[in-house]
C-alpha cells in the first residue's frame, strides 16, 4: 500500500492531500501553521505541524518512509528547495512540486522533482481557451494540437443520428460523449463514446474532440 | 471583436490576461500594484494600474464595454466581491471568478458570476488522481465518472492492432489518442482516435477514455 507526504497545506496542498485521502490513499501531511494542520486532521491519516526544512523533524514524521512527496510551498521559494532537497537526502523516491514561476520550475526540475505543476497557470490557460471559444462550456487541452471542447448540441444536429452527421469526414471531430439530463433539473447523465445510431437531442451537451483549428472552426459554426 | 477585462493580476490574472492575449484576444488587464501592471504591459492590449473596487476609476479604464470580465483576487475576499458588484453596475454581461474557499464560490455565484474558478483545487484534484494510478502519466476529468488517463502503452498491447485488441469489450474502454516519437529524441506525434489498423509500437503513451472503475482496474493490470 503506497503512502503519500504532502508538504505544506496552503489551497493546493490541502486539497491534494484531501484528494488523495478520498481515494483511499495513505497521506501524512505537514506543515508549519497549527491551524491548517488542525483543518485535515479528519480527512487524513495523519497531519503534523513541524518546520519542513528540518531534516530531522521530517524524520519523526516518517516522511523518509513515503513512496511520493507533494511539495506545495510557494510564496517562498527557498523554502520550496530546501525542502526538495531534504526529501532527496531522506531518499525520498518520487517528489512532486508546485512551482510559482518558470525559474522555481527549472530549478524543481534541476533538483530531481519528476513532476513540476503550475496550477494557476495551467487552470488560466484552459479557462482562457473556452471563454476564447464564445460558444464553448469547457475547454481540456489534451496535447499542444488536440483538446476536447464540450459545447451545446447545434440547432442543425438536433434530431440526427452520429451516423447521419458525419461528424469526421465533414468537420474532422469526433464526438467524445454526449451529457443529456432526460428531464430539466434531473441528473446529467454522461454516455461515452455512443454508438452510431444515437440521436441528438435539444439540450445536449456534446463532448467533441479534434485539432485546435478544427474546434475553432466549429465554434464559429454555431453562433 | 470581443474584449476581455481582468482584474487581479496576481498568478492566476496574469496567466489568464497572457493566455487570452495569446490567442489573440483584446485584453484590458488592471491591478493595484504597479509592479504587476509593468510586467503584463507588453502582453496585452492595455495595462493600468488601478484599485478595482472604484467605480469610476473601473469606469476611466474602459471596463463598462468588456464583454467578458475575469475577477482573480484571492486573499482579500472583500474586495473580491466589491469588485464583482462594481462590474454588475457598470453592465458587464459575463464574470467570471476565481474563488479561494467553498462560501466564497458560492456568494460569489449569488451575485451572479456565471463561472466560479478553483485553480489550485481543481489542479489539486487532477493530480491526485494521476498520483493514485501509479502507472498514469496523466489524468483528465470529464465528468464526475468518466476520464481520460494516459499510460504507456502495456507490453501485452505491443505488436498488435487496435482490431486485434478489443479495447472496448474487452476492457471498456476507448483508444482516444496514441502519443509517439517517430526515433528517440525525436518530436511526439499525437494520432486521435486513430483507426482499427493502426498498430501499437513500443514506446507509445495511449490515451484511454472510460470510467473511473474501468481505468483503475486497468492500472492494476499494468503493474
Ligand atoms: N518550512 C516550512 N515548513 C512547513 N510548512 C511550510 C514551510 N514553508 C511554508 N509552509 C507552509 O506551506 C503552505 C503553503 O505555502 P504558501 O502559502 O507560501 O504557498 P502558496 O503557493 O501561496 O499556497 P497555495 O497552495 O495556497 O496557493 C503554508 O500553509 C505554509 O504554512
Ligand atoms: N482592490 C484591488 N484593485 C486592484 N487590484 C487588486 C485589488 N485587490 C487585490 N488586487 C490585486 O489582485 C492580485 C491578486 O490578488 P491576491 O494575491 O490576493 O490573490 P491570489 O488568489 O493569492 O492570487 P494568485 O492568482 O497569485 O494565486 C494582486 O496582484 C493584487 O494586487
Amino acid at each position: 500500500r503506497r503512502q503519500f507526504g504532502v508538504i505544506g497545506l496552503g489551497r493546493f496542498g490541502a486539497a491534494m492531500a484531501t484528494a488523495l485521502g478520498e481515494l483511499g490513499q495513505d497521506v501524512i501531511g505537514v506543515d508549519g501553521d497549527e491551524d491548517k494542520v488542525r483543518e485535515l486532521a479528519d480527512a487524513i491519516s495523519q497531519a503534523i505541524q513541524l518546520d519542513a526544512t528540518d531534516e530531522r523533524a521530517l524524520r519523526a514524521a516518517g516522511l523518509q518512509d513515503v513512496d511520493v512527496a507533494v511539495v506545495s510551498i510557494g510564496e517562498n521559494i527557498e523554502s520550496s528547495l530546501l525542502v526538495v532537497m531534504q526529501l532527496r537526502e531522506l531518499g525520498v523516491k518520487t517528489i512532486v512540486a508546485k512551482a510559482v514561476t518558470p525559474l522555481h520550475g527549472k530549478i524543481l526540475e534541476k533538483l530531481g522533482v519528476s513532476r513540476v505543476i503550475f496550477p494557476e497557470r495551467e487552470m488560466a490557460v484552459r479557462v482562457a481557451h473556452s471563454l476564447a471559444l464564445p460558444n464553448a462550456i469547457d475547454y481540456i487541452e489534451l496535447s499542444k494540437d488536440f483538446s476536447i471542447v464540450e459545447v451545446p448540441a447545434p440547432e442543425a444536429f438536433v434530431g440526427k443520428t452520429l451516423k447521419q452527421l458525419e461528424l469526421r469526414p465533414r468537420y474532422g471531430l469526433t464526438l467524445v460523449a454526449i451529457k443529456r439530463q432526460s428531464h430539466p433539473g434531473g441528473p446529467v447523465v454522461t454516455n461515452i463514446t455512443p454508438s452510431a445510431e444515437e440521436m441528438i437531442k435539444e439540450g445536449d451537451v456534446l463532448a467533441l474532440l479534434g485539432s485546435t483549428e478544427r474546434l475553432t472552426e466549429l465554434d464559429a459554426l454555431l453562433k
